[in-house]
């Protein structure tokens, strides 16, 4: 049965979408078979993988809350192998106010993916920059959550409330939700900022925090304009390496939990 | 009367925090009267002005949803001469929610800093990264919205979503609604991908750019920990030159309209 992990963190533009789609290309890369989900109206990681989400007939949003569509309905293949992904666009950014009044609402997601749990290994869900329905949704969901941590003050401050969340999230709809890690994100080591908030991350959150530190790059930009992982578009560059090491630390932390 | 000037944009982390604060203390700096409101629940323009806003006995929230609380009674000085900010905290975020069946729920911001209009020059609401109904109060109380667009590929093609996003707003809600103008901001010359999307974006939006380009700098995210804009932080520096800039060029775009 798969395992479904979520990519959450509400600051905005830490590297959430970016490391969906790599950690997701990174394990389907060793063999596993990988579905990715986007969550985000954004549409983020179906750009990131060469689709044009407005362009598509059906996403995520007819499958959460359409009676006639499952989610198998709107699964769709990558070009990167043993790789497929949900899209999401922007109907999806309705969904959050219709959940509203909806019974059971937090488990809306759980219930469409439900079919889908034994034909992949790994499930990943990308996130929006927020802590509303939708990441609430894919909280519930998920048997665990990757928080993307730019090196940066601002992302760092963020940090408690968005554990508080996940804490909340454990005690009243989804006790067996485990913070998979913390991985750091961005990072330029030729700042003492960056070395700064990496460390005090390291401080407070221990051994939270992955070993594999993702550095900035510029190449991680240039990857979504090609529709690709950057594990494709740039394979031997600095960027890849370190998203497979992190799909490695990834596999032995869900493995010997 | 005062303009108010929403900053906005769904995509996460392009700037639209540090734009606000830095741009107000720009016009501060010039002598107006300056309100920084705080509307996106992460609390930064609190943080970035030396507040703990998880601290505080009161915030916008309660200007909003309290009716024994006044706007005026939320409005807190800060260091910076000339520059006063409502500050937010987590129960924004509860706010989004209680909003959705109230009667004319999309004014409520509105109603709120009516009775501030008169003491301010220029009046700012920073934004969270969503196109939810916070982001709508503040478009549908400003007059002018300012949109930071970081100089990467996904922060551009999120451009089309909001720019529909406003465009429904000034047919529904705001007739009024201008947009002053699109800031470049984290630019890096010495990228080829900066340089094409800087491109993309004056060919796509022409006259909208501003001339004033914000370039990236380490700078910006050491400020925020000192609890300063940069304006005063490192007052010389090419950070803080380009937002004096900028703040020029809001002026003349405001006042010349
Ligand atoms: N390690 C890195 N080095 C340099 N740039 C990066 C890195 N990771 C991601 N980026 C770039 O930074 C920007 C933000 O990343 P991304 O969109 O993945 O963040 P996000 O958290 O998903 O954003 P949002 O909050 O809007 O969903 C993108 O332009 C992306 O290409
Ligand atoms: N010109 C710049 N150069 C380098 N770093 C910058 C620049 N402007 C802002 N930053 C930094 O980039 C990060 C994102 O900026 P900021 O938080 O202002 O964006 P935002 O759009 O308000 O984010 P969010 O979507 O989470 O509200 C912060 O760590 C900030 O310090
Ligand atoms: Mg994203
Ligand atoms: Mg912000």
């Amino acid at each position: 049965e798969a395992r479904l992990i979520a990519l959450a963190n509400q600051k905005g533009g830490v590297g959430k979408t970016t490391t969906a789609i790599n950690v997701a290309a990174g394990l389907a890369e060793m063999g596993h078979r990988v579905l990715l989900v986007d969550f985000d109206p954004q549409g983020g990681c179906g750009i990131g993988l060469g689709l044009e989400p407005e362009g598509l007939e059906r996403s995520i949003y007819d499958a959460l809350l359409d009676r006639d569509v499952s989610a198998e309905d709107v699964v769709v293949p990558t070009s990167f192998p043993g790789l497929d992904i949900i899209p999401s666009n922007t109907d999806l950014a309705a969904a959050e106010l219709l959940l509203v009044n909806e019974v059971a609402r937090e488990q809306t997601l759980m219930r469409t993916l439900a079919p889908l749990r034994l034909k992949y290994d790994f499930i990943f869900i990308d996130c929006p920059p927020s802590l509303g329905l939708l990441t609430v949704n894919a909280l519930t969901t998920a048997d665990g959550v990757l928080i993307p941590l730019e090196c940066e003050y601002y992302a760092l401050r963020g940090m408690a409330r968005l554990m508080d969340s996940i804490e909340k999230i454990q005690e009243r709809l989804n006790p067996s939700l485990h913070v998979d890690g913390i991985v750091a994100t961005m990072y330029d080591n030729r700042t003492i900022h960056g070395r700064e908030v990496y460390e005090r991350a390291r401080e407070a959150f221990g051994r939270k925090v992955f070993d594999t530190v993702i550095r900035k790059t510029i190449r991680f930009a240039e990857a979504p304009v090609a529709g690709e992982p950057i594990l494709s578009y740039a394979s031997n560059s600095v960027g890849a390496q370190a998203y497979r090491e992190l799909a490695k630390e990834v596999m032995e932390r869900v493995t010997t939990r």
